[in-house]
């Protein structure tokens, strides 16, 4: 039963919605819209007939580096029993990690075939809803150890994002660029991730739903001369980066994170925790709940 | 027991009766684990993380007079008392969730992106009778 100032209204349902929508009459006012944006596991809760996943067209398998890469930023942002960690650096309490549902490649003509130097990408951003608000977002580049052996390496990138706007406006804004240059030891490292939050946060925010992105990587191992054979199987190895956006989803399925962190901010045990970590507060603390075990005991 | 058999008109009081009122309840409102894996719903082709979930959840009975213990309102006494005196179609207070965790959750979506999120109230960690 709906309890609200406005009479219920009833949500007519066209019929060329898909089925799985629930009963009509389940779904108070204002919230029909929010059905779509339900994070996925919540659609499956909320859906009266649960398998109908199964009929669901086959899904698109993600590359098993990305696979590997979330893997491990779950293992850093949650416990064995899936609970977030209380991390005060962890602001985000989603990270999208999208592949390119487009690949424009260049190849000037003076280069050799098959060379990714030059590469246009387009990022689909329908899924990313107006209540998740970009933090920071990352074009995730993964090196594969086998073709490149433990090596200092030298990659420089040059950078553009281009408004992709079908309005067609007359004037389009001039596209943001920039060039720069990497250098690191490829013995520790397997990821290079490089920053773009201040290229997309506009877009983001001015609701985008589609990123365009022009992206010119060519690495050089430090021994090697710039048009070697062996330079160039160097960058055909590289793969079209992923695209990683940290956000804030701050819809009410979400977990409120920034809420908790600073309750605890707060909450003076906490606080003292923080100072001295070390053993004494631990002690301290568990003294503590001895005397309040005994004492509720006690009253009790 | 013999006593009571014997003599019917005096009122005798049974000591085991009256202290089986203290001894805890066995029954009474708790939180119990549920330990589930998504491959059991047939969830792990697009839910790839946590393996295992325990939502755990609350049953038991509410004890008649609700204390502080569980953190109930005194509206949960109130509604005992209707219960008992006044109206039993009125339903007892209930045993439920009063606290929850959040839970992180690894998805594939279907065009292949990967999302990580975090959910609020997936987890009960603490029951109420109200």
């Amino acid at each position: 039963e709906v309890v609200s100032e406005r009479p219920p209204e009833l949500l007519l349902v066209p019929e060329d919605e898909p089925p799985e929508l629930p009963p009509v009459l389940l779904l108070p006012p204002g919230v029909r819209n929010g059905y779509a944006l339900l994070p996925p596991i919540l659609k499956v809760l909320s859906d009266q007939r649960p398998h109908s996943w199964e009929g669901e067209a086959p899904r698109l398998q993600p590359d098993s580096r990305a696979l590997r890469y979330m893997k491990r930023l779950y293992k850093m942002s949650a416990t064995k029993e899936g609970i977030p960690k209380a991390n005060k650096n962890h602001l985000y309490n989603t990270v999208w990690l999208l592949t390119p549902y487009a690949e424009c490649k260049h190849h000037p003509k003076d280069q050799i075939k098959e060379d990714l130097r030059s590469v246009d990408l387009l990022f689909n951003l329908d899924r990313v809803t107006a209540l998740e608000h970009l933090l920071k977002s990352v074009l995730l580049y993964s090196f594969d150890r086998s073709v490149f052996s433990s090596s200092a390496i030298t990659c420089t990138c040059h950078l553009a994002v281009k408004e992709n706007d079908p309005s067609g406006q007359v004037c389009p804004n001039v596209p943001q660029s920039i060039t720069f240059n990497l250098h690191f030891e490829l013995r520790r490292h397997k990821w290079v991730e490089i920053d773009v939050t201040s290229f997309l946060q506009p877009l983001i925010a001015s609701n985008k739903r589609s990123i365009h992105m022009a992206v010119n990587f060519t690495c050089l191992k430090d021994d090697q001369h710039h048009n070697s054979k062996q330079g160039n199987s160097f960058n055909t190895a590289l793969v079209p980066p992923s695209l990683l956006l940290y956000l804030n989803d701050t819809s009410e399925q979400a977990y409120r994170r920034w809420n908790s962190l600073r309750h605890r901010r707060k909450n003076p045990m906490w606080s003292r925790w923080r100072n001295n970590p070390l053993a004494d507060s631990m002690k301290e603390m568990g003294t503590e709940n001895m005397q309040n075990k005994r004492a509720s005991r006690h009253r009790r | 027991d013999e006593d009571v058999k014997e003599n019917q008109s005096a009122p005798t009081y049974n000591l085991s009766e009256y202290f089986k009122q203290f001894l805890y309840p066995q029954n009474e409102c708790e939180l119990h684990n549920f330990r589930l894996s998504f491959s059991q719903l047939k969830w792990d082709k697009w839910i790839i993380a946590p393996h295992r979930y325990n939502p755990q959840y609350c049953k038991g009975d509410c004890p008649r007079v609700v204390g502080h213990r569980y953190g109930s309102p005194v509206h949960t006494m109130v509604q005992n008392i209707i219960y008992e005196k006044l109206d039993s179609s009125v339903p007892r207070p209930s045993c439920i969730p009063a606290e929850y965790s959040p839970l992180s959750v690894l998805t594939i979506e279907p065009d292949g992106s990967i999302v990580y999120k975090e959910y609020e109230d997936m987890i009960a960690t603490k029951c109420t009778c109200r």
